[in-house]
């Protein structure tokens, strides 16, 4: 049980061992990657974890973080550039990422056009 | 019991999928239970803010599809459709083990388990520290319904945690996506109508603004015309928003408004209620001094009752009650039903298409500022009443005649029902 005894809280603070490790090399990179489902060859996936083993990697390495900087919005240069680990190192879901749905997002459709109206904002 | 779980996939798992989007539908039935686990409690905030979280999280998923959530405390736990519990590390059996704070923060599994990392600095809603609990728990119960991760800005499916944007809510693409695999959501109202208020801008001169709301058993939205959804978080409680009126299952409303004339009233069972604007409260008595609920056959004698619905015609200055296969057109100046009614349904409004027409006992009359129209509502449909617009494009249409029906959730979207037990939120 972990136990926390300053009235401020500031015992909170999360001691380095509970530090997720950097992804900062090819390795670590690598292990991202096929964690997440860029190696592996596109099949249909769960759109969260299934307890199957994924298909072990297809592709290239290059071509993994080619797909992971495409759909990033990252320059797609198939190296472990920066902005590339930057990205790898963010806060995210545990689900692996399937294949990328196509972009096309259903468009709004067209509100009445009554200037009159009382549009209140927020959720009370 | 976690090996039988994916031997025996519950009854209600359905697994369709869903063409390319990598989407499939998790569930066949609409009510789902979820209870956060009890030996898989966060460290970092009481169980009670967990719990109320986690129950804002599922009603964010309530109000956009057929889909209620209620938290089940009770049943045997291979039963409750959504487990969610906080670990570190390896936690709760899981295969997938946590990293400590940073990077990965939470996992959701086919099977409806969903799993955060207590490593992780998550907040209530309230803070903008850390990582949010509430959209984090979104996310996760997207997938655990069948979402996959979704790289457009905007919606809560993206894979990596964005900081607290200034509104979090379900926008459009999402909705569209959940309800390709859940469905749209449908059903009967009670009463439709425009609310106006009259303000005075910062010249003085007087606006009229309006406001449009659907209501149901106890509960009512405000419809957003311009942004095509209700306002967030509703609905709620008829109780809550309006005072001094029935508070569930209210027959008609109706609002006489001329030049000198400005009287609101609801009508239930063979009673009525005026409302007060102003002091947004139902009035205690009338003119006279005799209190409400007053009864309708006093003030609108010839009028039958219980009502089905009724509207006000602000150019003629007629009220239309309507009931099962009739309708009364009741003169407000001269104080009674004109002389050419009651009148069948479909010979005061004719369908403009042979047969496509309500016929009887209608949900809703409602006048639309932001259509300029009256619409019939009637189960999940909606026929359009010929206006003068239409008639100037179309000569030969019949006046008042019916437009073929159509689907109401196709013009008022996303009008969801909430589990009643997260009504009062």
């Amino acid at each position: 049980e972990v136990l926390f005894h300053s009235r401020d809280r500031s015992d909170l603070e999360l001691s380095p061992l509970h530090q997720a490790r950097p992804i900062a090399d090819l390795q670590a990179a690598q292990r991202f990657l096929s964690r997440y489902g860029w190696s592996a060859v596109s099949s249909a996936r769960s759109p969260n974890l299934k307890r199957t083993t994924e298909a072990t990697a297809g592709i290239t390495l290059a071509e993994a973080i080619r797909r992971f900087q495409k759909a990033n919005a990252l320059p797609v240069s198939g190296k472990l550039d920066t902005a590339t680990l930057v990205a790898m190192n963010k806060p995210r879901c545990g689900v692996p990422d399937t294949q990328v749905p196509p972009q096309a997002s259903s468009s709004t459709p067209p509100a009445p056009s009554t200037r009159l109206g009382l549009q209140p904002r927020a959720r009370p | 019991k976690r090996f039988l779980q994916m031997l025996l996939p519950r009854l209600n798992r359905q697994q369709e999928d869903s063409s390319d989007s990598g989407a499939t539908r998790a569930f066949s039935k609409k009510t789902l239970t979820w209870r956060l686990v009890g030996e898989a409690y966060s460290s970092q905030l009481s169980v009670d803010e967990q719990r109320y979280i986690f129950k804002l999280a599922f009603r964010m998923w309530s109000e956009v599809t057929p889909l209620n959530f209620q938290e089940d405390l009770i049943a045997p736990g291979a039963m409750v459709d959504i487990k969610l519990g906080f670990g570190r590390g390896r936690h709760l059996g899981c295969t997938r083990v946590f990293d400590g704070s940073g990077q990965e923060f939470a996992h959701a599994w086919r099977l409806g388990d969903i799993h955060f990392d207590d490593d992780e600095h998550f907040t209530p809603p309230t803070s903008d520290m850390g990582i949010s609990l509430l959209k984090v728990a979104v996310h996760e119960i997207g997938h655990v319904l069948g979402l996959p991760h979704i790289y457009r800005t905007g919606s809560i499916m993206q894979p990596n945690y964005i900081p607290q944007e200034p509104t979090f809510e379900l926008d459009w693409s999402d909705r569209k996506a959940i309800q390709k695999l859940y469905g749209s959501c449908e059903g009967s109202f009670d009463i439709a109508f425009d609310w106006i208020r009259k303000e005075r801008n910062q010249y003085g001169e007087v606006m009229v603004r309006f406001s449009t709301y659907f209501f149901r058993n106890s509960w009512y939205w405000l419809y957003e015309n311009r942004n095509n959804r209700t306002r967030y978080g509703d609905p709620i409680q008829i109780l809550t928003g309006w005072h001094g009126i029935p508070t569930q299952n209210i027959d008609a409303f109706v609002h006489i408004w001329t030049g000198r004339r400005d009287e609101r009233y609801f009508f239930k069972g063979n009673q009525y209620w005026r409302y007060d604007s102003d002091k947004d409260q139902a009035l205690l008595e009338d003119d006279q001094g005799r209190s409400y609920p007053r009864l309708i056959s006093e003030r609108f004698p010839g009028i039958p009752c219980p009502l089905d619905t009724a509207f006000y015609d602000r150019r003629q200055q007629l009220i239309y009650f309507f009931k099962e296969s009739f309708v009364f057109a009741f003169d407000v100046n001269r104080n009674q039903v004109l002389n050419s009614f009651p009148k069948k349904l479909t010979e005061a409004f004719p369908a403009i298409t042979p047969r496509n027409h309500p016929f009887r006992n209608i949900d809703s009359a409602y006048y639309s500022y932001a259509h300029n129209s009256i619409f019939f509502f009637k189960g999940n449909a909606y026929w359009k009443v010929v206006n003068e617009k239409d008639k100037q494009q179309n000569s030969w249409l019949p006046s008042n005649g019916l437009f073929p029906k159509k689907n109401i959730s196709r013009k008022w979207f996303d009008v969801c029902d909430v589990h009643i037990s997260t009504l009062n939120m």
